[in-house]
């Protein structure tokens, strides 16, 4: 990615699997 | 060109890994400590270790559905370092610490045993 603008994100990036259903 | 780094990705992946293997979904093998069975995945382990990636790297072993590790090998050390595998953390207990530092030694975990060893250093007076 050397040359590329990087945006910085954040939050989270995927969904959270939950402990237990 | 841009693009977009999401800095919480690997430990987002780490965070949902570790809620699969609390769950023992497609976990994939259980290890042996003496009497003690711990479930885990092949690739987070083989990811972190180097004795668990030269064995799931031989064909005769990688579809082992379960391993026996050395009956010298510490339980509780284990649990912790598998605990470190999955959460990043590692929890260095003063009672614990050779069993820690010899179960990682055997494991292969290079990083983890330079740790300890800067551990016992600093905390000898």
């Amino acid at each position: 990615y050397e040359g590329v603008n990087t945006i910085k994100e954040m939050g989270r990036s995927i969904h959270e699997i939950p402990r237990q259903d | 060109d841009s693009c977009i780094q999401f800095t919480r990705h690997a430990s987002d992946v780490l965070l949902n890994l570790n809620r699969l293997r609390s769950r023992d979904i497609l976990t994939d093998v259980t290890i042996l400590v003496n009497r003690q069975q711990f479930r885990a995945h092949k690739t987070v382990l083989m990811a972190c270790s180097g004795l668990f990636y030269s064995i799931f790297t031989d064909s005769l072993k990688c579809s082992l559905n379960a391993i026996s590790l050395d009956p010298k090998v510490d339980p509780d050390g284990f649990a912790i370092l598998l605990e470190f595998m999955y959460t990043s953390r590692l929890s260095l207990k003063e009672s614990l610490i050779m069993a820690i530092m010899n179960t990682a030694i055997y494991l292969q975990m290079d990083h983890v045993v330079d740790t300890c060893h800067r551990f016992i250093k600093s905390s000898d007076p």
